[in-house]
């Protein structure tokens, strides 16, 4: 349906001559629906459309010889503009080991990101230790445990995230190991009682990094969700996973808008190996289909 | 929104933002919008009315009996859905309910693919005093399942409830697999297995496209909406529920074991249309 909703919109307005400001606007009401249809939050839509319709009501776009192509071109590159890619590596602290945390809502693919992180960093020569702490879930150190097998990484746990932590950093000065990796527990956004325990372990530990992890067939909820985590902890960026489905992926759009900070990584798949550098053309092509 | 004072352009923009907000999705918002304008109530109070009665006549399903209790002896229920949806705790919280409704149930742990994803529901049946029948990791779920059920029918158990390996419905192979296990299930206990969608009530549109693809691997015949706790509002069940005909029979209300209720279209809408 996105797909019809966009080749309608081009071949509608490929078929005028000069675009009147009513032909535009048909337009952007077509797209309008088709980023919604994406799971793009419907306040980001607004926002970036009207921006977009701003660009496209110049005399110059509406008179060019392809008015219609020049349009899609601002959207194109408005929603590019949004979700300016980071760095795809990790920066390091000053002073090794470099402490990294994973948070975000439940299920949402911490714990593989983890083990596929740590993978990243040793392919880079760095030793690195993960750290369990999520002391809810059942079976969470283990699956960490599992995950890392194959790559030998030390794994600790602990009775609180806190002691979990503090074993982790313990463990990697002794062991002379360049990365701490945190896997934390899955948390609400509306669990003040758990953002309060993400403020907590940011006051007692100095993290050089804490990424949230999202779920790429998120709906409308991710401004909300966004918000509430970026409040919680200063976030310094966006790791986005499934993205081997075929969800549309708008939740990204809406990340990163509220967010202002870069999507960093994308994960392709269940191994350790499905971890990818973030590219914002890639998304925006697939949000808009 | 139904606090505005009157109807207009305004009232209709808001409510439509209002159900786009909730997940409905572009089609049956646009669509409800339509039929409410045709029926020109006079207030919103009126259109509040006449969207819940509309919206209450799609939710107007029996919840199936089977989910109180079996219909035949084993009654076998595949939970599936996309990875991290919360099949999992699901089932160890499906397996509590009918326990303590007084049901004999064995789980059976047929995801061999994910790390530790057996040890995770054998330590929710060791904490619930259920019984669980897991393999060794790498496994056929096939040989699994086969297991449970051999066990199922020789002790006369009241269900078999399956927990799944994530997958997303994108993946042939796994689909495949999902297949042979409803045929595995088919041919122990004769009839068809009961399937049962988790979807995480965070999902946006792309629910849609997992209630299709998964129905066409296994009879899904209702969806537990997981993570309601989250507070989205989970409109996508209107598009499982009008486009499919899916019911949604349960609703995960948080982590512990006795975090699960049955839908409640009241409820549903009460939190929709707040
Ligand atoms: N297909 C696919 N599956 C993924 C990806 N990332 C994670 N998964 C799967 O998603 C499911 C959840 O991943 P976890 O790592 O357990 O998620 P989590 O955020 O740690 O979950 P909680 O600790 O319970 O909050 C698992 O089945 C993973 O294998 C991805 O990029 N693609
Ligand atoms: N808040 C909340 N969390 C839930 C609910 N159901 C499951 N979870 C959490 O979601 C996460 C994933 O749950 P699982 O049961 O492992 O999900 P799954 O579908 O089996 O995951 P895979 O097997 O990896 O595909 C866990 O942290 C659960 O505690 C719910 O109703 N509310
Ligand atoms: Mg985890
Ligand atoms: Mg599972």
């Amino acid at each position: 349906r996105l797909r019809e909703r966009f080749e309608g919109i081009l071949s509608l307005l490929r078929r005028k001559g000069k675009l009147s400001e009513e032909d535009v606007d048909n337009a952007l009401r077509q797209i309008r629906l088709a980023l919604l249809e994406a799971d793009v939050h419907y306040k980001v839509v607004k926002d970036l459309l009207s921006k977009v319709r701003e660009k496209a009501l110049k005399e110059e776009v509406l008179s060019s010889i392809s008015p219609a192509d020049q349009v899609l071109k601002i959207l194109y590159e408005e929603l590019v503009g949004v979700m300016k890619g980071g760095a795809p590596r990790l920066s390091s602290s000053s002073e090794p080991p470099s402490l990294y945390m994973l948070v975000g809502l439940q299920g949402s693919g911490k714990t593989t990101t983890a083990v596929k992180l740590a993978k990243l960093l040793k392919k880079d020569g760095k030793r690195v230790v993960l750290v369990a702490a999520d002391v809810k879930r059942p079976a969470a150190k283990e699956q960490l445990e599992t995950l890392s097998k194959p790559l030998d990484f030390q794994v600790v746990g602990g009775k609180t995230p806190f002691d979990a932590v503090s074993s982790g950093i313990r463990l990697a000065k002794e062991r002379l190991c360049e990365a701490i990796i945190v896997d934390s527990a899955g948390r609400l956004h509306i669990d003040e009682e758990m953002l309060s325990e993400l403020r907590e372990l940011e006051k007692q530990f100095n993290f050089q990094e804490i990424l949230l992890v999202v779920d790429s067939m998120m709906g409308q909820e991710a401004l909300k969700v966004g918000s509430a985590f970026a409040e919680a902890v200063n976030l310094t960026g966006v790791i986005l996973t499934k993205l081997d489905g075929d969800a549309r992926g708008g939740a990204a759009l809406s990340m990163s808008y509220v967010l202002g900070k870069p999507i960093r990584f994308v994960g392709v798949g269940e191994r350790i190996d499905d971890l990818e550098p973030f590219y914002p053309d890639r998304i925006v092509s697939r949000i808009l289909g | 929104i139904f606090s505005l004072k009157k109807i207009d352009d305004d009232f209709w923009a808001s409510l439509e933002e209002s159900l786009i907000e909730g997940d409905v999705g572009v089609d049956y918002t646009l669509r409800l919008i339509d039929e409410l304008k045709r029926l020109k109530p006079s207030s919103p109070e009126e259109a509040k009315e006449l969207l819940k009665e509309r919206l209450l006549s799609l939710f107007n399903y029996e919840i199936p009996p089977w989910v109180f209790e079996p219909s035949s002896k084993p009654e076998v229920i595949i939970f599936a859905g996309v990875n991290g949806s919360g099949k999992t705790t699901t089932v160890a919280k499906v397996g509590r309910m009918l326990s303590r409704r007084g049901f004999s149930v064995i789980l059976s742990a047929c995801d061999t693919f994910r790390a530790a994803a057996g040890e995770q529901l054998e330590i929710w049946g060791e904490r619930l005093n259920l019984r669980v029948i897991k393999g060794e990791p790498g496994s056929d779920p096939g040989a699994v399942l086969y297991d449970a059920l051999s066990s199922a029918l020789s002790k006369g158990v009241d269900y078999v409830l399956v927990d799944t390996a994530g997958r997303l419905h994108t993946k042939y192979n796994l689909m495949e697999e999902l297949k042979k296990l409803g045929r595995v299930a088919q041919k122990a206990v004769g009839r068809s297995p009961r399937g049962v969608l988790v979807l995480d009530a965070t999902t946006g549109q792309n629910a849609l496209r997992q209630a299709q693809e998964f129905s066409k691997s296994v009879p899904i015949e209702g969806v537990v909406l997981a993570k309601y706790d989250s507070m989205a509002k989970g409109g996508v069940v209107i598009t499982l529920r009008g486009e499919l005909g899916l019911p949604i029979i349960l609703v995960g209300t948080g982590e512990g074991e006795d975090d699960i209720e049955t839908f409640s279209p009241n409820e549903f809408l009460k939190r929709l249309l707040s």
